[in-house]
């Protein structure tokens, strides 16, 4: 563990907790991607089936368990407890173009052919694009309340910090994770776009929206 | 590989 990692994990406790926050407050899941959501139960799910078989620490372990519950949690209020509130006509990303390649790719890159290494590597490369829905979504409405935009920044935020934790690792440790690496570039990537768009506009005070 | 030790990382 170290303090990138570490701040990495809080900034991604941090989306969660936004997030149900500005569902429950509004009581309103409006402009949220119904599909990124059920994605990262799906990357949250395969990645920690190793629950059962490794021990790492316990803080390892309760935040595997805190990030299954919470998206699942979030799963329900938005089919269930808000479930008016969600537009599934606006969500319209095609999530079984991302679910192919990734699954194709889990077969080809993986650290062992066992199911629990195949699924782990699936779930890498499923949330380095789990957001994509969810851009897209943004995009197309053009608009954004400004939870919401707290909500991505701080997931992005998550994503950006793990960077500095992998150069860290490898000088301290020796530890290189080329999987994680390669899938956690990409990710954040995706997010450089919004970046701009939140320090240039929302930090400033200005709503978001994008150029028409 | 980092399997060796398991996946510490979230």
């Amino acid at each position: 563990m170290n303090i990138f990692r570490f701040l990495g994990d809080l900034s991604h406790l941090a989306s969660i907790f936004i997030l149900i926050h500005k569902i429950q407050t509004t009581r309103s899941c409006r402009g949220i991607s119904f599909k990124t959501q059920a994605v990262y139960v799906a990357v949250f799910v395969t990645r920690y089936l190793d629950l059962f078989t490794t021990f790492v620490s316990v803080y390892n372990t309760s935040m595997k368990i805190f990030f299954i519950a919470s998206s699942c949690y979030i799963l329900y209020l938005m089919k269930v407890r808000f479930r008016p509130t969600n537009d599934p006509s606006i969500d319209t990303f095609r999530v079984e173009y991302l679910v192919g390649p990734c699954a194709v790719l889990a077969l080809i890159f993986n650290y062992g052919y066992s199911v629990t290494e195949v699924l782990w590597s699936l779930s890498i490369f499923l949330e380095s694009v789990a957001i994509l829905p969810q851009l897209f979504m943004l995009q197309r409405t053009g608009e954004a309340e400004t939870i919401t935009t707290h909500y991505l920044a701080a997931l992005g935020a998550y994503r950006a910090l793990y960077i500095p934790n992998w150069i860290y690792r490898y000088f301290s440790e020796g530890y290189v994770d080329p999987i994680s690496v390669t899938a956690g570039l990409v990710q954040t990537g995706l997010y450089l776009d919004f970046f701009y768009v939140y320090f240039t506009k929302v930090l400033q005070g200005q709503k978001f929206e994008l150029p028409a | 590989l980092p399997s060796d030790s398991g996946h510490d990382e979230l």
